[in-house]
């Protein structure tokens, strides 16, 4: 059987809003050394990588890998049911056709269960290679959210330009054009604003600005988005979530034909 | 123009 206990069940809600935009359905991957989900939007233009690891749960068995096919509309609503500050545990018989979600208060006064239909998914699992990338830079979550909501207001492409001190996010469109320039900035009396350059060589790439803006839904999750990039490779963009695992989106970049 | 290239032309089947 598979049952897996999250003390900080918020991170779970936070996790499937991030997503559920994004994919319609999805195969829940479970094996001994974690909780995992890899799953590319309806158009395959981006994939979203979820790895939770055992050790982040406060209790995880899982006796033989299971892939759960969960609807990510349903599995949100179900979700909503939970309070933010509940514990979440879920459980599946092994070739079971449901998944439990319970649900408990920090008291524990209060305990409810939500059991899910599973469905069979056709998934097609794509190798990542382990990539070193041009240039990766780590700016605050929130600023990135902020940055690619901007661009998307004049434009539909975002071209990302990084250099040694800098990141430039620049776009044009039909009222005009903008620039969003962000300096390399390590202030280690507020970590949590800090933005780091850390560089190879100089990468220039140009991405749709709506899968952007999809990715940084995932905001909740982390200080920090860290976006990943190499001359005319996808685009990584990754949210840690502390003690836990990370929450990754890959995107394809546009490539002048 | 620039064109969108799909996810799986970078990754392949694994």
């Amino acid at each position: 059987m598979f049952e897996a206990r999250l003390a900080q069940g918020a991170l779970l809600k936070k996790v499937v809003e991030a997503i559920k935009d994004l994919i319609e359905d999805a195969n829940f991957d479970c094996n001994s050394s974690g909780f995992s989900l890899q799953a590319m939007d309806s158009s395959h233009v981006s994939l979203v990588a979820l790895s939770l690891r055992a050790d982040g749960f406060e209790h995880y068995r899982c006796d033989r890998n299971v892939s759960m096919g969960m609807k990510l509309a349903s599995l949100s609503k179900i979700l909503k049911c939970a309070n933010g500050d509940d514990a979440i545990t879920m459980k599946s018989e092994d070739n079971g056709d449901t998944i439990t979600f319970m649900f408990e208060s920090p008291e524990q006064e209060r305990l409810s269960e939500f059991d899910l239909k599973l469905m069979d998914i056709d998934s097609e699992h794509l190798g990542i290679p382990d990539n070193e990338y041009d240039a990766t830079v780590k700016l605050p979550a929130a600023e990135f959210q902020r940055i690619v909501k901007d661009l998307s207001t004049i434009g539909d492409t975002v071209e990302i330009s990084v250099t040694k001190d800098a990141v430039k996010f620049g776009t044009t469109g039909d009222i005009g054009n903008a620039n969003i320039m962000c300096r390399q900035n390590k202030a280690a009396d507020k970590p949590d604003e800090s933005t780091e350059i850390d560089i190879n060589e100089a990468v220039s790439l140009t991405f749709a600005l709506r899968y952007l803006n999809s990715f940084a839904k995932a905001t909740p999750l982390s200080t920090h988005a860290v976006l990943k990039l190499s001359k005319e490779l996808p685009i990584l963009v990754e949210y840690h979530i502390p003690e836990v695992g990370r929450l990754a989106f890959y995107l394809a970049p546009k490539i002048e034909d | 123009g620039s064109g969108q290239r799909s996810i799986a032309s970078f990754f392949g089947a694994g």
